[in-house]
């Protein structure tokens, strides 16, 4: 997995 | 947000309202480890930190809340209430949980996305997150007998975390930045604990019987 730029999920 | 990580948010909520509806309605947690709730609660509080700092949905931050507010009093019930405390498991709940927040929080000392405080609660509380349900699965296991909604609790949350997995290769595919390798690699660790329950589950569903573990 890349990385996401926010931590959106859960 | 898509329809696998909704989907996996609503299960995880409702694994929550089962446990919930169980405790109200029977007045006993029987059945359900202590050591996994309390787990949960400093999973929640741990991973949560960022409600000060970063803003995403007013969505995001019902769920945390929500999420933070029903395993503190989860815990609460199960320690506290007068009624509620007699019928926890005492005796055979007795995995070493100690453990495994300390081997988490070691594991997130080496392994984190930067050496900052939040950051190393956050990769703590995936780690964590990971390993919690064990105490509860091992309650289950030594008790043989799994009630209804206890079982109906496990399997919900079971399929939290499957449809997070999903949720991860969806977006792997329609998104240019997926979710994080941390969460990804201890959420299929996570998800393969269940594998076993799931197992038994799908016996007892099929042959429309109570579901037993084996000794």
């Amino acid at each position: 997995c890349r990385q996401s730029p926010q931590k959106d999920e859960l | 947000m898509n329809i696998f990580r909704f989907a996996g948010d609503m299960t995880h909520l409702i694994s929550i309202l089962v446990l919930l509806l169980k405790i109200y309605a029977t007045k006993s947690c029987s059945g359900i480890s202590l050591k996994t709730q309390e787990l949960y609660a400093l999973v929640f509080l741990t991973r949560y930190l960022d409600l000060f700092t970063d803003f995403i949905s007013v969505y995001n931050t019902i769920m945390k809340l929500v999420f933070i507010a029903s395993s503190l009093a989860i815990v609460w019930c199960m320690r506290m209430h007068r009624v509620v405390r007699r019928s926890y498991d005492k005796e055979i709940d007795t995995f070493r949980h100690y453990f495994l927040i300390l081997a988490s929080f070691l594991l997130a000392v080496l392994v984190h996305e930067k050496f900052t405080f939040q950051e190393i609660f956050w990769a703590f509380s995936i780690y964590l997150e990971a390993l919690a349900i064990l105490p509860q699965l091992v309650l289950l296991q030594r008790s043989g007998n799994v009630d209804n909604l206890t079982g109906q609790y496990v399997f919900f949350l079971g399929a939290y975390r499957a449809f997070y997995i999903l949720n991860w290769i969806y977006r792997y595919f329609t998104e240019q930045h997926f979710s994080r390798w941390i969460a990804c690699l201890s959420g299929i660790v996570q998800t393969a604990l269940y594998a076993d329950f799931f197992y038994y589950y799908f016996i007892s569903w099929k042959n429309n019987a109570k579901l037993q573990l084996p000794a």
